[in-house]
């Protein structure tokens, strides 16, 4: 564990955070991608599997559960609750699952480190999590004006994964025979996607005007 | 699932 890792977690549990609070004290989910939602929820259950037999420490459990029980409450609150349901933006949020989850699903297959059923979906979770993002940038562009809450949810979102790899070039230079190329490649995809937004969110916070994107 | 590999990160 190193500084880098540790705040790539806390930045991402703080993503998840301000998304939370947001849909619950505004009762909106208006510019949310409940598909985006709903593939991290799957990201998250198909990696962390390895919850009841795997112990490794009491801070990654602890942030295993952490992230797929906000993430549950997100997708509740955007199916289920009364009010903030009908502020879903549905037909804005048309990206298919499919697009997404069947290139992973067949490429997990492919390439892999270990041909086994969990090591076969943790594989296929670390290549739907590089793409999870898309619906929701997607959204982003279609809606054009991003409220503050959700641009700075994507935001804290690609904070999050470049500090990851701040995080495995600390490892590969400090832990003799650390290497991860799957890890690392879906990783720099993931983080690649996020680098479009980045440099409209800088420029808006530069001249401290709202987000904006461009069409 | 144990032996080998471990995945430590999140």
């Amino acid at each position: 564990m190193n500084l880098f890792r540790f705040a790539g977690d806390i930045l991402h549990l703080l993503s998840i955070l301000v998304l939370l609070l947001k849909i619950h004290a505004t009762k909106s989910c208006a510019g949310i991608s409940l598909k985006t939602q709903e593939l991290y929820l799957a990201v998250f259950i198909t990696r962390y599997l390895d919850l009841f037999w795997n112990f490794h420490s009491l801070y990654n459990s602890v942030f295993k559960v952490v992230y797929i029980g906000t993430t549950s409450m997100i997708v509740w609150y955007m199916r289920r609750h009364r009010n903030v349901k009908l502020t879903y933006d549905r037909d804005h949020d048309t990206f298919r699952y499919l697009f997404l989850v069947a290139p992973c699903a067949v490429l997990s297959l492919l390439i892999n480190a270990r041909y086994n059923l969990f090591e076969i979906l943790w594989t296929f979770s670390i290549y739907l999590e590089a793409v999870a993002i898309l619906p929701q940038l997607v959204l982003l562009q279609r809606t054009k004006n991003v409220d503050n809450l959700t641009g700075n949810y994507v935001f804290l979102l690609g904070l999050y994964r470049a500090f990851y790899i701040l995080n495995w070039v600390y490892r590969f230079a400090t832990e003799p025979g650390y290497s991860a190329w799957l890890v690392w490649i879906s990783g720099l995809i993931q983080t690649g996607l996020y680098l479009d937004f980045f440099y409209y969110y800088v420029q808006a916070w530069k001249q401290s005007k709202k987000l904006q994107l461009p069409s | 699932l144990t032996e080998g590999k471990f995945h430590d990160e999140l």
